[in-house]
């Protein structure tokens, strides 16, 4: 049984992945003893669905500004369409022949197509999902690499109007795809580097206070200032770096490392 | 989202179909 790393994902395939491999093993031990019913209406509905999917696949891939989203759903998409044509066919068969082997054969091949391009597809959307969190998480390392050069109080309150908004829709959408993992260590992983840059951003902006007040006032101590100020800096960006890893991962990739 | 309602849709149909297609055999067994 394939391994779904979302919760969403999971709920989509599972149902049909349990039916397939059952499929598999009903059809080996009863062979073809009795004859196939007719398939024609239940294929129907699958050549339909897979008809809308393709048009919202394509209207995914028209409106979509990912490249590589562009570049690898098409190809999911003519899978599953391969997929539903051999249903068809293997329906149109069985209606000649209820007992016909190679129709059956046709029929496992074209469930078991389904699924796994039915999966590709979703995983190819899913990742495209994980870019735009990661698009987010860059932005914050972009802010943090420039928490260094903040001299003034004016720059300070500037860099917290941009760094803000941005944190916050990291730490909600880190958030959100915690709770969507099947993986518990990737998600128990992902709780903790959160809360982390959550604990971290106030000391971090304070030490950025602190570094700027001691400017004002003559400069002695700025160094240790400015050292406690790039700490905090890199710690927060080490955590985001691996909230970035992370994301990245699904259980296949656990697994091969294993 | 919607590509995943119409992802559904195919694996409900599917299964549905599998289950027409699995019945007669589980009749045999």
């Amino acid at each position: 049984m394939p391994v779904f790393h979302t919760k969403t994902i999971e709920s989509i395939l599972e149902p049909v992945a349990q039916q397939v491999s059952k499929l598999v093993i009903l059809h080996e031990e009863a062979e073809d003893g009795i004859p196939m019913p007719d398939l024609e209406q239940p294929v129907k509905s699958v050549s339909n669905a897979v008809f809308n999917l393709v048009k919202v696949g394509r209207d995914t891939i028209n409106s979509s500004d990912d490249p590589i989203l562009r570049q690898d759903m098409p190809g999911a998409l003519v899978r599953v369409e391969r997929s539903s044509r051999l249903l068809e066919e293997a329906s149109g068969r069985l209606k000649d022949d209820p007992f016909s082997p190679p129709a059956r054969k046709l029929l496992i091949e074209g469930s078991g197509g389904i699924l796994q391009a039915t999966s590709a597809l979703l995983l190819c959307f899913d990742e495209s999902e994980v870019r735009k969190i990661i698009r987010e998480c860059h932005r914050v390392l972009d802010y943090l690499a420039v928490a260094e050069v903040i001299g003034t109080l004016d720059d300070l309150v500037q860099f917290l109007r941009d760094l803000s908004p941005c944190l916050s829709r990291v730490s909600r959408e880190v958030s959100a795809r915690e709770k969507e993992l099947t993986h518990q260590v990737h998600s128990e992983i992902l709780i903790r580097c959160l809360d982390e840059v959550k604990t971290l951003a106030p000391i971090l902006i304070c030490s950025m206070k602190i570094y700027i007040h001691i400017l004002t006032q003559g400069g002695k101590g700025a160094e240790e200032a400015a050292e406690n100020r790039n700490y905090l800096a890199q710690r927060m960006t080490d955590e985001i770096n691996e909230i970035i890893r992370v994301l990245q991962l699904t259980s296949y990739d656990e697994e091969q490392s294993d | 989202e919607m590509i995943l309602e119409a992802a559904k849709s195919i694996t409900t149909a599917t299964s549905a179909l599998i289950k027409a297609a699995s019945a007669a055999q589980r009749e045999l067994i």
